[in-house]
């Protein structure tokens, strides 16, 4: 990949807690265009999981993508697919890259 | 309305 180029990452996250365990920001139409961690909490599935990390954008939650999504539109999905029967998992793509992609 | 300002807006999960 080029220098510029942002790498990607897949996390697969179990649903090993009652909780997801992160916050994010941002969303279309703001400074952060594409929603960023800024907390991962002990003892959460995240945490579990070990490889979301704090600055990291996710790019898309189960194979969607978030970006033009609002804030509350992403808020929306990562929470529906924490809460759905249908997975055992949340599947994260995120990048270390600060960028609007 | 004002322009949508989600700026600050942080959601927990």
């Amino acid at each position: 990949p080029g220098l510029l180029e942002p790498t990607s990452t897949l996390v697969r996250v179990a649903k090993s807690a009652s909780t997801l365990g992160i916050a994010i920001e941002g969303g279309a139409n703001t400074r952060q265009p594409l929603p960023r961690i800024v907390t991962i909490q002990r003892g959460g599935s995240a945490h579990n999981c070990g490889q979301l990390k704090v600055g990291q954008v996710i790019l898309e939650v189960n194979g969607v993508s978030l970006r033009g999504r609002e804030h509350r539109d992403a808020a929306r999905i990562i929470a529906e697919a924490f809460k759905t029967k249908e997975r055992d998992h949340v599947d994260f793509l995120v990048t270390e890259f600060n960028v609007a992609l | 309305s004002p322009p949508k300002e989600y700026e600050d807006e942080v959601t927990f999960f």
